[in-house]
């Protein structure tokens, strides 16, 4: 168990979740689908605006280590906001309104949100 | 990723899942972590999204991303995704994307409208098989009868194969991590063998949420990576994550 990949025997009685591997709860919230599109996140991302500020961060941080000219980062800022309206509705539309709601760049949250595609690379 | 459903001795279904996010995006030497996964875990919302008030489909989310990698449309079918690495992978999507070839989809919207859409486990598995992607994925989807439970594996174009639970075979679960079922995984990380074990251990006649729980507890099907655990049963229309930590020792992945 102490010599990589570190395989231990198989748990028991780890619910309801307690101890070092549970970190925390998740809170529930309500989405309308009803509402527009741009209105639908407006109650998370007001909740959650640091957070996701913070996560922004680190990844601005990290491209920067990767690109310190920050080309990187003002090609996300700049041209990724282009792509946004070609995504298929209601997403162009949520993901707009989440950039309202957060205050983060348009184009980080894009990046945000296309990141599977992207991380292939 | 670790993604598996499961029938139990009374026909009911059991989806469970770890999500893993953040390899090599900055690892903290002082903490043992990943910089990116544990940005993430403050993030984790369970969402109930509905029209006139009622429920359509539940999700986990990560606050900010529209697509969804992990939901609920109760009493219907269980969907989950798990990464699928391949050269032939979503950079190239991007680039016909950018040059005008519209016609796949982005992954997250995919499983989005599937949830949103779909009213049944035969039309989400026809969905998921079918829509072409900028990206190939495993899609992992439970049913609400006997015997639906499968892991799709996807390339951008085509479906390559469908696994399905199989009871004449004594194959009462499928589980993915994130490598085709019908190959080795990478031996620098195999979390199938040790998932398989404790599933095969537990036996089907006491599979439940909570001893599914514990195999998603337990390392390296726990790992640094991973940001929660969700535990899915159609039938009662539950969803419940929870927020994971990785004691060390405990493997980068």
């Amino acid at each position: 168990q102490f010599v990589p990949p570190y395989t231990e025997e198989c748990q028991t009685g780890m619910y309801p979740p307690k101890g070092p591997t549970f970190k925390g709860s998740v809170t529930w919230y309500t989405i309308d689908l009803d509402l527009p599109p741009s209105e639908r996140w407006k109650p998370i991302i007001t909740n959650k605006k640091a957070e996701l500020v913070t996560l922004i961060q680190a990844i601005r941080d990290l491209a920067n280590a990767f690109v310190p000219s920050g080309k990187l980062i003002d090609l996300v800022d700049k041209d990724l906001p282009l792509i946004v309206n070609t995504l298929p509705h209601p997403f162009n539309e949520e993901i707009k309104g989440i950039a309202t709601a957060s205050g983060v760049p348009l184009g980080e949250v894009v990046l945000f949100n296309i990141f599977y595609e992207v991380f292939t690379v | 990723c670790t993604s598996l459903v499961a029938e139990d001795s009374n026909g009911n279904l059991i989806h469970g899942r770890n999500m893993d996010f953040g390899l090599f995006m900055g690892w903290d030497m002082k903490n043992r972590s990943w910089l990116i996964t544990e940005k993430l875990k403050p993030l984790v919302v369970n969402i109930d999204f509905q029209r006139g008030n009622k429920t359509v489909f539940k999700s986990t989310n990560f606050a900010g991303y529209v697509g969804m990698l992990t939901g609920i449309k109760p009493h219907a079918f269980t969907l989950t995704m798990n990464e699928r690495f391949s050269l032939d992978g979503g950079y190239i999507g991007i680039v016909e994307w950018i040059l005008g070839h519209r016609d796949g989809m982005w992954m997250s919207f995919l499983t989005r409208s599937v949830l949103e859409n779909a009213t049944s486990y035969e039309e989400a598995k026809s969905l998921l098989a079918q829509t072409k992607l900028l990206a190939p994925a495993y899609f992992i989807l439970g049913g609400n009868q006997t015997g639906q439970g499968c892991v799709i594996t996807r390339s951008r174009v085509l479906s390559l194969d469908i696994w399905e639970i199989e009871l004449k075979l004594g194959r009462w679960y499928v589980l993915e991590t994130n490598y085709d079922h019908w190959k080795e995984p990478l031996f620098l990380d195999n979390r199938r063998t040790p998932a398989m074990k404790c599933m095969n251990q537990t036996m089907q006649a006491n599979i439940s949420l909570k001893t599914v729980y514990d195999v998603l507890s337990t390392k390296p099907v726990l790992n640094k990576l991973t940001t929660y655990t969700t535990l899915m049963d159609v039938n009662k229309g539950i969803l419940e994550s929870y927020i994971r930590d990785c004691p060390n020792p405990c493997m980068p992945w």
